[in-house]
C-alpha cells in the first residue's frame, strides 16, 4: 500500500506547489538518515 | 620490494597535497617525475603503483582514528588518478585505454576486499574514491574544460566527457548489489550521486539515459529478487526506501526520463511496488497543467494534450521482435491465425517465479504482452495524426479488435496481464491515455463479451483498484476512468456480483 | 591453468572478482546467510552526506593577509540539521537584504524580490546560500577576496552579484555598483548614473567614482 510521501518529498525539498526546482544536484544521500549535513555542489570560478 | 617503493612514493604525493593547493604545478611536476624517473613509465607499473595505493589508503582508513581524517590518502589517490587523466600525453594509448586499465584494478583490490573471509569489509573507502572521482572530473569540466589552457587538450577532454561517465557506469555496473551485497548502500548512494546522477540525466543528446536505465534496472532487478510479499528484510526494506526517494528525485528534477523510459521500468518492476509504478508513471511533462480528473464533465475530447503522442525512448523492436511482423500484419487484416500465432508467442517456455498479488508465477512473458500493447497504442497515435478519430476510436478498429481478442481467447493470467499493460498507459493527459480510458471504458461495458463480461469487468476493476487504492500519487488517467466507472448511469459497480461478494470491496467503493 | 590466473600483476585477485559473478548469472533465490549479514553490514557502514561532500586537501589559511585573520575559521561552514527538517522555507530569501545596505534603494527592493523569485538556481535553497543573504557586504567582499578558489567565494560572488547587483571589474579585480538616481521633473534628464567600487586593497571601503569614469560593460565578468 505504499506511504504518505509528503515527509519524503518535503526532506527532498520538493515543493508541492507547482513551482519546481532541481534537487538532485544537491543531493545529499538516497536516505534522510545519511542526510544530516549539506554536501557541496559543483561550482565554477573564473580565473 | 617494489611494493614499498610505491607505497613510499604514494606517501610523498599524500603530503604534497597537505602542503600545496590541488592546481599547484608542483603536483604536475610530481607527476611528471613518477613517469620521467621509471615510476609510471609503463602500463604495468601504472597497474601496480594504483594496487600498492589503493590498499595502502584503504589500510589507512580501516586504522585511522575514525573520528579524524579517515580519507586523507584516498583523497589523494583520486586526485592523482583523475590529474593523470588530463595532463599524460595520451599518443600511445587513449584516455578510455587509461580509464580502462584503472578501474580492472580497482575492481580487482575491490573484489578482493569484498569476498575474501575474514576481512573487515567497509564500502566506505571504496565509495569515497568514486565519489572523488565524480568531484575531480567535475572540478575540471566546467564551462566545457574552460580551464584547461591547451586548446587540443581542452577539446579531447570535452570528446570524452561522455565516455568518462559511461565507463565509470559500467564499473558500477560490474558493482552492483547482486554480485557485491557489502556494496549496496554504498551503491545506491553512488547511482544518485550529484554529481553522477544529474549529469547523466542531462548529457547532449541524452547520451547517459540508456547506462542510467542499465542502473536502475540493476537496482529493481535486485530489490525483486529479494521482496517476498510475505517479509521483507529490514535492510532490504531501507534499500527500498532510498530507491524509492531517488526516483522522486528523478520525477521532479527530469520527468520526462520516467516517462520516455517507463516500459523497460515497468519491465523490471517487482510486481508488489504499487507505490513505485505509481510514482513513475505519474511524472508529467513539466509545465503541464493538469485538468481536474474527478470532475464528472471533463471531456477528453476537448484536450489539446489528448492529441499528443507520448514520446518513448526505448527500442521496442528489440522487445518483440519475432511478434512485430505478425502485429503489424494483423493491424492491417486481422485475421484469427495471426492471432493463433500472437497469443501462442505470449507463453514462456518454462514458468518464471514472481512475488505477485495473488500469484507465485507467471506462465505468461510480460514483457512481450506490454510490447504488444504499447505498440497498439503507438500505431493509434500516429494513425490519429495522419486520420482522424473516428478511424482509431472505434470498437470496429483493428487496434481494438487486437486487444479484445487478445483478452477473449487467452487464459485469465493473459487476460489480467492485457488489462494491466493497459491500465498503465492511463498516465498524463497524451493520446495513450485518451485511447486506453476509450478502450477500457468500451470493455467494461461491451456485450461482444458473452458470459465471459462479469469476468473482464473483475479483471479491469482490479486492476485499477490496485493502482488506487495505494497511497498516493495516482496517475491523472487513473483519477479519470474511475471517476467515469464510478458516475456512470451505466454501470453501478455495487451492483457487480464480485463486488457485492466481497464486503472490503463493497466498502471501498461505496463511499466513492 | 589459464594465463590470467599466472600474471603476477593479478593473478591473485582475479578469484575474487570472478567469484562475484557467480549470483550475477545465477541470483540465489534466498538470500544465503552470508549475502544477509553484508547486506546488514553495508546498512551499518552506509556513507554519508560527510562521506559523499567534497575533498579538501590543502588550503591556504587566507589568501590575503588580514589583521584578524586568526578569528576566522579555517574548515568549511557546514549545516547540520535534524532529520525531518526539510529545507526551510523558500520565503527567507525576500526578507533579508532590505534595510541599509550601501547600494540598495526602496524602489529597488521590490523589484530584486522579483528577481529573485525568478532567478532561482541550483543554490538557492541550500542553507549556505541563505545564509549569505543575511551578510554585509563588508563580510560577502572579505570571504570573496580572503577566500579565493573556494566555493565560499563562489557563494559570495553569486550574491553580489545576482542578488545585490554588484558587477565583479576583470581587469582591475573590484566590484562595482551603479546607482540610478531619479531626478526631479523638469530636469534635461530623467535619471542620474553614478558608480560606485569597492576598494579592497586600500581603504577597504565603498568610494564613489569620479563622474566621468564609466567602466566598460566587456570589463566585468558575466556570473
Amino acid at each position: 500500500l505504499g506511504a504518505d510521501l509528503s515527509s519524503m518529498l518535503h526532506s527532498l525539498g520538493i515543493p508541492r506547489d507547482s513551482k519546481r526546482h532541481r534537487v538532485l544536484d544537491t543531493f545529499q544521500s538516497p536516505w534522510a538518515e545519511t542526510s544530516r549535513s549539506e554536501v557541496e555542489p559543483k561550482f565554477f570560478i573564473p580565473d | 620490494t617494489n611494493t614499498e617503493r610505491y607505497y613510499l612514493v604514494f606517501t610523498e604525493w599524500v603530503k604534497l597535497l597537505q602542503r600545496v593547493e590541488g592546481d599547484d604545478i608542483s603536483t604536475i611536476v610530481f607527476l611528471k617525475q613518477m613517469k620521467d624517473k621509471g615510476v609510471l613509465s609503463k602500463t604495468d607499473q601504472l597497474i601496480e603503483f594504483i594496487k600498492a595505493a589503493l590498499e595502502l589508503s584503504i589500510f589507512s582508513f580501516k586504522e585511522s582514528d575514525p573520528t579524524g581524517e579517515v580519507f586523507t590518502a584516498i583523497d589523494a589517490l583520486g586526485k592523482m588518478i583523475i590529474k593523470l587523466l588530463v595532463v599524460q600525453d595520451f599518443t600511445e594509448m587513449t584516455r578510455a585505454d587509461y580509464l580502462n586499465l584503472v578501474f580492472p584494478v580497482i575492481a580487482l583490490v575491490f573484489s578482493k576486499d569484498h569476498e575474501q573471509e575474514n576481512t573487515t569489509f567497509n564500502e566506505r573507502p571504496h565509495f569515497r574514491l568514486l565519489s572523488n572521482f565524480l568531484f575531480e572530473w567535475e572540478t575540471i569540466r566546467g564551462h566545457k574544460f574552460i580551464k584547461v589552457r591547451n586548446v587540443v587538450t581542452r577539446k579531447e577532454l570535452l570528446d570524452f566527457d561522455t565516455e568518462f561517465y559511461n565507463i565509470f557506469s559500467s564499473y558500477l555496473q560490474s558493482a552492483q548489489p547482486i554480485a557485491f551485497p557489502g556494496f549496496s548502500f554504498a551503491w545506491v548512494t553512488l547511482i544518485s550521486h550529484r554529481m553522477f546522477l544529474p549529469t547523466m540525466l542531462r548529457l547532449p543528446n541524452n547520451a547517459g539515459w540508456k547506462n542510467l536505465m542499465l542502473l536502475l534496472i540493476d537496482l529493481l532487478k535486485f530489490l525483486d529478487k529479494y521482496t517476498d510479499k510475505n517479509e521483507v528484510s529490514n535492510a532490504i526494506s531501507v534499500v527500498y526506501k532510498g530507491a524509492l526517494r531517488v526516483f522522486l528525485g528523478i520525477s521532479n528534477d527530469m520527468p520526462e526520463f520516467l516517462i520516455e523510459n517507463h516500459l523497460e521500468l515497468m519491465n523490471n518492476l517487482p510486481p508488489t511496488y504499487f507505490q513505485l509504478k505509481n510514482v513513475i508513471l505519474s511524472a508529467i511533462p513539466k509545465k503541464m497543467m493538469l485538468p481536474n480528473p474527478y470532475d464528472p464533465t471533463l471531456s477528453l475530447e476537448d484536450i489539446a494534450a489528448c492529441k499528443e503522442p507520448p514520446k518513448v525512448f526505448y527500442d521496442l523492436i528489440a522487445e518483440f521482435s519475432t511478434l512485430k511482423k505478425p502485429v503489424d500484419n494483423y493491424l492491417r487484416i486481422p485475421s484469427n491465425s495471426l492471432l493463433k500465432t500472437i497469443i501462442s508467442n505470449t507463453y514462456r517456455n518454462e514458468y518464471e517465479l514472481k512475488n505477485g498479488i495473488g500469484y507465485d508465477y507467471l506462465s505468461v512473458d510480460n514483457n512481450i504482452v506490454r510490447a504488444i500493447v504499447i505498440h497498439v497504442g503507438i500505431e493509434v497515435g500516429s494513425e490519429y495524426q495522419r486520420m482522424s478519430s473516428s478511424a482509431v476510436f472505434n470498437t470496429k478498429s483493428a487496434y481494438y479488435t487486437l486487444l479484445f481478442n487478445l483478452i477473449h481467447d487467452g487464459t485469465v493470467e493473459l487476460q489480467y496481464q492485457v488489462i494491466q499493460a493497459m491500465v498503465e498507459q492511463l498516465r498524463y493527459p497524451n493520446v495513450h491515455t485518451y485511447w486506453f480510458i476509450f478502450a477500457l471504458r468500451n470493455m467494461f461495458v461491451s456485450e461482444e463479451w458473452g458470459d465471459q463480461l462479469l469476468e473482464v469487468q473483475e479483471i479491469i476493476l482490479r486492476n485499477l483498484l490496485e493502482r488506487i487504492i495505494v497511497n498516493r500519487p495516482h496517475t491523472w488517467g487513473i483519477s479519470v476512468i474511475f471517476t467515469q466507472l464510478i458516475t456512470s448511469k451505466e454501470i453501478n459497480l455495487l451492483d457487480l456480483p464480485f463486488v457485492k461478494k466481497l464486503p472490503e470491496v463493497r466498502n471501498l467503493l461505496s463511499p466513492l | 591453468e589459464n594465463d590470467a590466473f599466472n600474471n603476477p600483476l593479478f593473478g591473485e585477485e582475479l578469484k575474487f572478482w570472478l567469484n562475484s559473478k557467480r549470483p550475477l548469472m545465477q541470483p540465489y533465490k534466498e538470500m544465503p546467510e552470508q549475502m544477509i549479514a553484508q547486506v546488514e553490514s553495508s546498512l551499518l557502514n552506509c556513507p554519508d552526506s560527510l562521506d559523499a561532500d567534497s575533498p579538501h586537501f590543502y588550503r591556504k589559511p587566507l589568501s590575503l593577509p588580514h589583521p584578524t585573520s586568526i578569528f576566522f575559521p579555517n574548515e568549511p561552514i557546514r549545516f547540520v540539521y535534524p532529520v525531518g527538517s526539510g529545507q526551510g522555507q523558500p520565503n527567507d530569501q525576500q526578507q533579508t537584504y532590505k534595510g541599509k545596505q550601501a547600494g540598495s534603494s526602496n524602489q529597488e527592493q521590490d523589484s530584486e524580490s522579483e528577481s529573485v523569485k525568478k532567478t532561482e538556481d541550483i543554490y538557492s535553497r541550500t542553507s549556505l546560500a541563505r545564509i549569505f543573504t543575511k551578510f554585509d557586504l563588508d563580510t560577502l567582499f572579505f570571504i570573496f577576496y580572503h577566500y579565493q578558489g573556494t566555493y565560499d567565494q563562489f557563494l559570495a560572488a553569486r550574491e553580489l552579484s545576482k542578488n545585490r547587483k554588484w558587477k565583479f571589474n576583470k581587469i582591475d579585480r573590484c566590484w562595482y555598483y551603479k546607482e540610478v538616481e531619479k531626478l526631479p521633473p523638469g530636469m534635461l534628464q530623467a535619471e542620474e548614473e553614478s558608480w560606485r567600487y569597492f576598494d579592497y586593497q586600500g581603504s577597504w571601503l565603498a568610494r564613489r567614482c569620479n563622474n566621468d569614469v564609466v567602466p566598460k560593460e566587456e570589463d566585468f565578468e558575466k556570473i
